[in-house]
């Protein structure tokens, strides 16, 4: 464990925690897209399979505990509970557009062909596109509320963060990960127009984020 | 080995 991976995780746990406080204070899904949390939940489950059969620390297991109650918990606000706030007409992203390719990838290219390996390289490769209808819902809208992109920040940070955890980690113990690493970076370019406007607009305290 | 057999990142 490194700084770099721990305030990595301290973040994606924030902005897992903005977005559920968002829903529940504000008793509104309006301007999230439900199918980027269904995606994020397919990714937890997918990728902490092992959370039963594989024991690396306390701290690993109860993050993941904990990732995939929250997860599943907004999934639930968004899809039960306030499913009557839910703009499912701005919500459109073919998902299956992104769901088809990473099934490919990851048969084609993984660590040993056998299921947990697969569903864990499945999570990887999926958790790089996972945003894209969050952002494609904001393009659409052409705006998002200020707490929205405060959540998108900390989202996208966590994964910038892991980047440095994988070069800290090459250069003290030369353990690198390519499947995630490849990922990772991916990931963190789609975050970059996001960061571009978020630095240039919402932290100039103009409120919500306007498109544009 | 270059890749985590066990994936110890979350």
């Amino acid at each position: 464990m490194n700084v770099f991976r721990l305030a990595g995780d301290v973040s994606h746990l924030v902005a897992i925690i903005i977005l559920l406080l968002k829903i529940w204070r504000s008793k509104s899904c309006a301007g999230i897209s439900g199918k980027s949390q269904v995606l994020f939940a397919l990714v937890f489950t997918t990728r902490y399979l092992d959370l039963f059969t594989v024991f690396i620390s306390v701290y690993n297991t109860v993050m993941k505990v904990v990732f995939l109650a929250l997860s599943y918990a907004t999934v639930y606000l968004i899809y039960m509970r306030f499913r009557n706030s839910y703009n499912s007409e701005n919500d459109t992203f073919r998902v299956e557009f992104l769901l088809v390719p990473v099934i490919g990838l990851s048969f084609l290219e993984n660590y040993a062909f056998t299921p947990l390996e697969i569903l864990w390289t499945f999570s990887i490769f999926l958790e790089a596109v996972a945003i894209m209808p969050q952002l494609f819902m904001i393009t659409k809208t052409g705006e998002a509320e200020s707490i929205t992109t405060h959540y998108l920040f900390f989202l996208g940070l966590y994964r910038a963060l892991y980047i440095a955890n994988w070069v800290w980690r090459y250069h003290t113990e030369s353990f690198y990960d390519l499947i995630a690493i490849v990922s990772g970076v991916v990931q963190t370019i789609f975050f970059c127009d996001f960061f571009y406007l978020y630095f240039t607009r919402v932290l100039r305290g103009r409120g919500k984020m306007t498109l544009p | 080995a270059d890749e985590a057999e066990a994936h110890d990142e979350l």
